[in-house]
């Protein structure tokens, strides 16, 4: 099977 | 569930160390595990939630380069920054879980220079008074 590898990602959050 | 169960009257490593294993087997253990851990760390009960930790701790000594990835990531990072700040769950949550929250983020700023989100998060969080000292 192939995976699928998720380098993806979202902003800092700010507090 | 079993390794922050909070019946448990103690960490149980049995179950933690088998967390770690699962990861290490799982192609996308990593990713599954840090999901799993951001929902466990923000439960409203402070004994889940500091197994949590526990475990994620054991997971950053015990799984390796792809796990630090992961954890690395402001998409988890910024489910720890939740804990912590009164913005979102902060007022909620315990001392005990935020300063441990802050310690794991600070000691992976020493342990792991590499992942230079973590800095980015927590430096952030110092800017913003949130960490103190």
């Amino acid at each position: 099977t192939v995976s699928f590898h998720d380098d993806s990602d979202e902003d800092l959050l700010n507090v | 569930d079993k390794a922050t169960n909070p019946s448990n009257r103690q960490e149980d490593w049995e179950y933690i160390i088998g967390f770690c294993d699962q990861i290490n087997k799982e192609l996308e253990g990593p990713q599954i595990a840090v999901r799993l851990l951001a929902h466990k760390i923000q439960s409203p009960q402070e004994w889940e939630a500091v197994q949590a930790l526990t475990v994620l701790e054991a997971c950053m000594k015990n799984c390796g380069r792809r796990f630090h990835n992961e954890v690395g990531k402001f998409r988890f990072l910024n489910e720890l920054i939740k804990v912590v700040s009164p913005k979102y769950l902060g007022d909620r949550v315990s001392e005990k879980v935020k300063t441990k929250v802050i310690e794991l983020l600070y000691s992976w700023t020493v342990a792991l220079p590499e992942e230079s989100k973590i800095k980015d998060a927590y430096y952030m969080l110092k800017r913003q008074g949130i960490v103190m000292f």
